[in-house]
């Protein structure tokens, strides 16, 4: 199947999305 | 007691496999039975996406700011992290000494590798444990199966390669049959 991958800069990016507060 | 399953919010990122957070600190001068082993390691939380796992990170003390003989645990959702577990019983882990100082940059980007699927190794990942120690600390990455030697080297180059280790780094794998 399908894997979800992410590479740590869009996972770093993600941190400061106001969903992640 | 059955916990409930973390789920992704609406717009979040989901990611490939739910994990929990743990903490467990050593009671000085108590014997390390598996039972009070048990009793010391405390749940932080599930998450099931990117922007979950921030919610939990953005307010845990950094490795490199605790005191004492203390761990943090990140396991997929439904693993303990202890030996004892069905998904750990025929693993394995790579164990990196880190000097004092280095704790937190690993371990941040230990982590993000992991929920990332950096590994590239199946379902074989189990978790991640930081131990903070007087004179170093340790990190470790505990898989499933120990004697799948192609996966423990693509995990030990994986290591090498998101952790940006000196080339000098000893690197040590130890099974849990060895170990028990």
């Amino acid at each position: 199947g399908t894997r979800i991958i992410y590479d740590r800069k869009f996972l770093l990016e993600c941190r400061s999305s106001p969903l992640a507060r | 007691t059955k916990r409930k399953v973390a789920v992704p919010g609406a717009g979040e990122h989901p990611l490939q496999y739910n994990y929990t957070f743990w903490y467990s600190r050593r009671t000085p001068g108590r014997p390390t039975s598996t039972q009070s082993y048990e009793q010391n390691i405390k749940q932080i939380g599930s998450f099931a996406s990117v922007e979950q796992f921030w919610r939990f990170y953005s307010h845990m003390i950094r490795p490199d700011d605790l005191t004492g003989h203390s761990d943090f645990h990140l396991f997929k959702e439904g693993i303990k992290p202890m030996w004892e577990d069905d998904a750990n019983k025929s693993g394995g882990k790579w164990i990196i000494r880190l000097r004092k100082g280095l704790a937190s940059r690993c371990w941040e980007n230990l982590i993000l590798a992991i929920l990332g699927e950096q590994f590239m190794v199946g379902e074989e990942i189990c978790g991640a444990v930081v131990s903070v120690r007087f004179q170093e600390d340790i990190i470790s990455i505990w898989n499933k199966t120990a004697s799948d030697q192609a996966t423990t080297a693509r995990i030990r180059d994986t290591l090498r390669r998101v952790l940006n280790l000196p080339p000098n780094t000893i690197m040590e794998y130890k099974n849990t049959h060895r170990q028990h």
